[in-house]
């Protein structure tokens, strides 16, 4: 019997090993050359990235890996700031879903935010930004959970009435199918319609990448 | 503010503009 607990218990040693070794991420920059094959960045721009990777991820913890609260200070300067949305980029740009980013997640999604990453590409996160459950369409309680988040964020202030308004327009406009909800085909010809629902989905920033990190 | 311009935007639009989302910052000191 004890030899058999032990047995049982160095069978969960070996088990949370090989989990923990699962789990843990990729640091540095392993290899450029599959990112630059996979992504849009050429083999300079991923070494140069990874220099600006370098630079966020030593922020608070020095662990070669971006938390969320080092990904909210590169973008605000803060680590105070609410921001809903920055919480949904980190949760998009986090594929692993572990809360931190390694390497290769950053570079992946930035790649969607450079300048020659192609439209849809840009459509679809953006898609996946508004989709807050995940559930492969947009609900009219997302958007308005989004707006009235974003608009507390930003001191603006709008009534109900006005809101709801706004939201019963974009959905008689978005919403062709009339069944209550935006899905990724509706959402693909509403951002035809109004391009400028893309616009903070190119980083021109990302074309002067190696000036920026030479 | 709830002017013209502002309830002539789309949810979306709007959710753009006040969320002054974007990923520049990473790129500014």
């Amino acid at each position: 019997m004890v030899q058999c607990l032990d047995g049982v218990k160095h069978l969960l040693a070996v088990l949370f090993k090989c989990c923990d070794l699962e789990l843990k991420q990729p640091r540095g920059l392993e290899d450029p050359q599959v990112l630059a094959r996979e992504t849009v960045f050429s083999v300079s721009e991923v070494e140069a990235l990874y220099e600006l990777f370098k630079k966020i991820s030593s922020a608070v913890i020095d662990d070669g890996l971006i938390n969320k609260e080092e990904f909210q200070l590169a973008l605000f300067k803060t680590s105070k700031k609410e921001s809903l949305f920055a919480d949904r980029v980190f949760d998009l740009f986090d594929t692993k879903h572990n809360g931190i980013l390694g390497f290769e997640e950053f570079a992946r999604a930035l790649s969607v935010f450079h300048p020659n990453a192609s439209v849809e590409e840009k459509i679809d996160f953006s898609f996946q930004l508004y989709d807050l459950k995940q559930q492969g369409f947009i609900e009219r309680q997302e958007v308005k959970q989004m707006v009235v988040a974003t608009l507390a964020e930003s001191g603006m202030n709008l009534s109900d009435e006005i809101i709801e308004n706004i939201i019963d327009k974009t959905f008689e406009e978005a919403d062709t199918k009339h069944d209550g909800k935006i899905d990724r085909e509706e959402w693909h010809n509403l951002v035809l319609r109004h391009p400028s629902l893309l616009k903070n989905m190119t980083l021109q920033y990302l074309n002067a990448l190696r000036l920026c990190f030479p | 503010p709830g002017d013209k311009s502002t309830r002539q935007m789309n949810a979306f639009q709007l959710i753009g503009m006040a969320s002054s989302l974007d990923l520049s910052g990473f790129f500014e000191e």
